[in-house]
């Protein structure tokens, strides 16, 4: 229904600046509604503008600014409806190691409420986990799993 | 409600019967490049009814199970199981703890059941439906697909908001 | 023949005129998120006669130019000199160093120059014809991009054997 | 013309297979002409098979093994018909530790005839190179050049 979509995307339009300016350190981002009128169909811009930079074309974005900015929609969205599994694929490739920090300190205000499972070949993003799979392929195209239990996290 | 535990068996680099058991806060997978971290992720899809080879890098659905390796012969069949907690009844059913099983044969027959009791594709379905569990497009990021969200054209990326909706 | 000097003087993130000495062996180009250093690689296709905005990640041509900062105002020109020996005439030209500089206005004004004489877009593709700079596609790599000679149709990846023949 | 398209192809197929083995450490890689019938108008496919693994789809590949394909496929074109110089844009992004060493180890044969440039965030890359320019924004959107030049690899 128009209301129910609209509340949603105001919300998420609101989680998605305030994200963004939490994973850059400052800046600003905005959700548009191409077609204000058709509320129902109109396709969603996306406008972002890192700190102290000009506001440009989303395309001009560097690799890892893309991937930030893709970060703080998608946890916007999760903000709003948040789902109890969150799984991200080697989502940190893109990142230097001080976004790296920004990204996994952002993480912990939402495992509260979801669980994570993160791949990841980093080793910050590694240190912050409570648990660790590593999977294994000593025999060739069998995969073998072990588990690492970090004592520190029982807080 | 949670995940607490995917078992894995005979899908894809997993010829072995393998648990992996959900913990609450962050749980990292690592290893080196092919060793079968994605496919973890291919099985919990698979497992929530994902249909589409595709979407699971194959081009047939047979694909999903253990095709042999330099040692070993292919099997023959593919089973994945997910159980969850069930805390007030967030799924529609009596049990505390809930486990769907999925399980396919290179005929491409197969078999599905909640809590071990054979049912359709349809009851999995059903019993998930108001919960955005295994619907989420953004519950499961995939590898290399992070920039999408942004690369996709504005009519295209509505499906986020309208499952957050 | 090889590459000895790119200037870089108002492009994208370059309003200060830097110079990029090429090197033989490896060069890294290291820094944090956002610092500047695919617009290097951009700086050196658009040298080279890169046609496209969007393959240089902008939506019209006058994106390339430093278009302002918190502190600074946007630039109106845009201006890349790159420099390359030219041992036993690879470069059919007197010269044993060759400088081609390719500048461009807000309007779309262009200009072009070999060794700092104004010349034609037209003389700087002729110079290269033979050469395979500029054109290879398998000498840059783009980011992200790695897999697309792999996730491409089998009629569209023919062009990088194309361009080897 | 039909011949030279086909003597450059049977060229590259034959590096694509040896780099491809010297980067995985085995196993073995295939060109192939779809319609061998009609040589200059024919697609061409991609076969991989890591050591030690069945034969599959290069879509069952994962994110670094494919990466690691095209890598081999881009050299052997690169052996047939080398540039002056080569640019990588973080191409070793989805690469694992040791793979991201076999990739350099396999760069040094190449670099006698071209320069290479390679954008990285990665410490094991950058410790090869023989040069290495730092990128900076320490004034907010404006990007800067640091030289930091090594004087080990004079050899
Ligand atoms: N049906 C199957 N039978 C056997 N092996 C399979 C099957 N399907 C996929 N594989 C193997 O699984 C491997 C890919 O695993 P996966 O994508 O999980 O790797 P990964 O750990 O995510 O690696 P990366 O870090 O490179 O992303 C491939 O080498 C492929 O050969
Ligand atoms: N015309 C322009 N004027 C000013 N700044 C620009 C212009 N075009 C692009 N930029 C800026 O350049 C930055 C991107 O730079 P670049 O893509 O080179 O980053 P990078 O160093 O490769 O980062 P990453 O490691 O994330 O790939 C963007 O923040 C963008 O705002
Ligand atoms: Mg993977
Ligand atoms: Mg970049």
């Amino acid at each position: 229904t128009r209301s129910q979509f609209m509340d949603t995307f105001t919300r998420v339009r609101g989680h998605f600046n305030e994200l963004f300016r939490t994973l850059f350190g400052g800046g600003r981002a905005e959700l548009v509604l191409i077609d204000e009128a058709d509320v129902l169909e109109s396709g969603i811009d996306i406008v972002a503008q890192p700190p102290g930079k000009k506001l440009q074309t989303i395309s001009l974005l560097s690799g890892g600014e893309r991937a930030l900015t893709a970060i703080a929609l998608l946890f916007a969205l999760f903000k709003v409806k948040p789902s109890p599994f969150c799984l991200l694929d080697e989502i940190d490739a893109p990142l230097d190691e001080s976004n790296i920090d920004r990204f996994i300190r952002l993480l912990q205000e939402f495992i509260g409420n979801s669980q994570f499972i993160i791949v990841t070949h980093n080793k910050r993003t590694i240190a912050m986990a409570n648990v660790m799979y590593g999977v294994t392929m000593e025999e060739s195209g069998v995969s073998k799993l072990v588990t690492v239990r970090f004592a520190k996290k029982t807080s | 409600m949670y995940f607490k535990r995917l078992e894995v068996f005979g899908f894809k680099s997993f010829p072995e019967k393998t648990d992996f058991i959900f913990e609450s806060g962050i749980t990292a997978i690592v290893g080196p490049n092919g060793c079968g971290k994605t496919n973890i992720a291919d099985a919990i899809r698979w497992a929530l009814g994902e249909q589409s080879a595709l979407a699971l890098r194959g081009s047939r659905m047979e694909d999903i199970i253990f095709n042999g390796s330099a040692d070993r012969k292919p099997l023959g069949m593919a089973e994945v199981s997910l159980t969850m907690s069930n805390p007030e009844n967030f799924l529609p059913l009596e049990y505390s703890e809930v486990t769907i099983t999925r399980r396919m044969f290179r005929s491409g027959e197969s078999h599905y059941f909640i809590n071990r009791t054979p049912c359709r594709l349809k009851d999995i379905s059903e019993l998930f439906m108001d919960t955005g569990i295994g619907t989420q497009a953004y519950s499961i990021i995939e590898q290399g697909k992070v920039d999408l969200v942004l690369s996709s054209k504005p009519d295209d990326r509505r499906y986020l908001f309208e499952e957050a909706a």
